[in-house]
């Protein structure tokens, strides 16, 4: 209990400095590979004439998906890594926070490590925590992670260009997430085709727009 | 330290165990939706007339995975469900045996939380640890993911019938697995159309035969 306290007053800290400098910022976490990096630079490429963008980054290890970010078009990308970490945490989000220049920023997106069980219980004090799901995962994980799917703002569900191929069935994964979440703003696309993508970014904009 | 210790000790009367009873055993070990339980099924529907096989599966929560080890037509399976730990550890998998009769089986499943980080750093005391990767998560895991690789005795990748609709550099991929394990035992196949399948049944039901 003591430890999470801790974290949550470092959290509290980070969204009061985000706030000052009216910067908003999202949570994203999934599983390994589920498509989180992908959905940065596609939020990216589709709003950078509208916002400035940045990204922290949390992996145990390398900088590729920061790397990926910056070229994507991020005013800035940080890379955190965790040494084998399987989380990040308010603190490690604090100690990055300063190699950024937060006037310079509209949207701050942090891509947790992929993991889909610890990440979820340590806030980290951004406005919003997105959960990017995937159809070759299975349509299972809401019943079998629920801990996650249960503390989430807002769920994307990547590679539905797959869906011709891998055996999914969305009513049962719906009824699965509306059980633990209900209502869960929810949005359904692909980020290698690019369907249902504008939903997505009209939804960030929307989100950025209302903090001002 | 002491804590790896205390659970490293626990590993070793688990394997103790096994081999006194002639058990050979496995412990599958992925990201969440790689596989682990539909190349749990195509074990036992390929190679039950040959070896009764058993599974123990830890879970957070749910006993989907045990039930599809049941209606594969494993002679017995175990839910162990965790409530919240990322990973199984050789205590969870020594209070779990009781339920099984060793001298009823030749082959044991221990398929781990689906956790692409924590799982390796405990050993449960199981001859060999396979790491399941698949198609759809990416071919830079190795990279952003090192220490399972790094510790595994076999590699399978599945969903290779995904191929053709998730950019995936195979090279790119295999160089990442042989600067962490080199000349690391891999078999590429797919769950669903069975492709690659007959090898992996072929170096399991060897393994289990040169234990005896
Ligand atoms: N078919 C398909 N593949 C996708 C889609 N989105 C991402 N991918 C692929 O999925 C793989 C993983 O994507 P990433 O964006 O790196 O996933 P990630 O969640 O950031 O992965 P980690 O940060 O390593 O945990 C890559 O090969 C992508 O090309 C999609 O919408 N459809
Ligand atoms: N296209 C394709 N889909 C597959 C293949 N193998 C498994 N799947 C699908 O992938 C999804 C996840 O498979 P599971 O076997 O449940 O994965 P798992 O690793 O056991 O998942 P957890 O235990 O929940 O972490 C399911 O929808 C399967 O049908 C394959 O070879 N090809
Ligand atoms: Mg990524
Ligand atoms: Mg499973």
């Amino acid at each position: 209990e003591k430890i999470m306290s801790a974290n949550d007053r470092v959290a509290a800290e980070n969204r009061a400095h985000l706030d000052a400098a009216c910067v908003y910022s999202l949570n994203f976490m999934a599983s390994p590979g589920a498509g989180k990096t992908s959905l940065v630079e596609r939020t990216i490429q589709g709003l950078q004439d509208r916002l400035r963008l940045a990204v922290i980054n949390g992996d145990i290890a390398t900088s590729l998906d920061a790397d990926r970010a910056d070229a994507a078009g991020a005013v800035k990308s940080v890379q955190i890594n965790t040494g084998g970490n399987c989380h990040l945490d308010a603190i490690m989000l604090q100690d990055a926070m300063p190699q950024l220049t937060l006037g310079e920023i509209d949207l701050l997106i942090v891509e947790n490590v992929g993991n889909l069980i610890c990440p979820s219980n340590f806030q980290l004090g951004t406005h919003k925590s997105v959960l990017v799901a995937s159809i070759p995962e299975g349509a299972d994980k809401p019943y079998k992670y629920p801990g996650i799917y249960r503390g989430v703002d807002v769920l994307v569900i990547n590679k539905i260009d797959l869906l011709p191929y891998v055996p999914f069935d969305m009513d049962y994964f719906r009824r699965g997430v509306e059980a633990l979440n209900p209502g869960l703003e929810t949005f359904a696309l692909s980020c290698k085709t690019g369907e249902g993508v504008n939903a997505w970014l009209d939804w960030v904009a929307n989100e950025v727009e209302a903090e001002r």
